[in-house]
């Protein structure tokens, strides 16, 4: 464990929690995209699957992390196409989700380390991590303004795997560990928020809202 | 070189 992964899954937990918050607190979803984060519930489903197969005692932090992954974005999707159903904003939040989805399924198949299920399902999840975000960054697009909350979450998502990057580099160097998959993917992943950082950086640290076209 | 060892990380 090193300094840049422990903030990066800090930032990750912080991402969950100040959406959730966001949603309870307003009990409203309003400029959620519900899509990403069905994307996301799939996500961590897929690749801690280990958790469902051979369940064994919570005896580290990395199980419970894992359980609060999945139980905290089923969570939210419950929020969100149930209990606060009517103010989600459904008509913006349109990108096609299949079209994330079966390209990450298709290439988990072509391009993987290992071709048994697990692998592949690890694999999915990484590929379709990626490119989850892009309902959310669409609906933002299309509605042309994201609330300050909504943007504080995604610049704690979008600097989880950032930070993650920084890890890499760092095992890389120092443990010559290397996860080219993972690092391939998650640049990928970090790329698609550097719109929004720019905006967030220019405009939401000055107080300001972000509206588009900026 | 680097080892491409298993999937360790969240």
């Amino acid at each position: 464990m090193n300094i840049f992964r422990l903030f990066g899954d800090l930032s990750h937990l912080a991402a969950i929690a100040i959406l959730l918050l966001k949603i309870w607190k307003t009990r409203s979803c309003a400029g959620v995209s519900g899509k990403t984060q069905l994307l996301f519930a799939v996500c961590f489903i897929t690749r801690y699957i280990d958790l469902f197969l051979h369940f064994v005692s919570l005896y580290n932090t990395e199980k419970v992390m894992k359980l609060i992954y999945i139980s905290a974005s089923v969570f939210t999707c419950y929020l969100i196409f149930f209990k606060f159903k009517a103010t989600y904003d459904g008509n913006h939040d349109s990108m096609r989700a299949e079209f994330l989805i079966v390209p990450a399924a298709g290439l988990a198949c072509l391009i993987n380390t290992k071709f048994d299920a697990i692998e592949i399902l690890w694999t999915f999840s990484i590929y379709l991590e990626a490119v989850a975000i892009l309902p959310q960054l669409f609906l933002i697009s299309k509605t042309g303004e994201a609330e300050t909350i909504t943007s504080h979450y995604l610049f704690a998502q979008g600097s989880y795997r950032a930070l993650y990057i920084l890890n890499w580099i760092y095992r890389y160097h120092y443990e010559s560990h290397v996860d080219t998959i993972a690092i391939v993917a998650g640049v990928v992943q970090t790329i698609l928020y550097c719109d929004f950082f720019y905006l967030y950086i220019t405009k939401v640290v000055k107080g300001q809202k972000i509206v588009l076209p900026a | 070189p680097p080892t491409q060892s298993g999937h360790d990380e969240l």
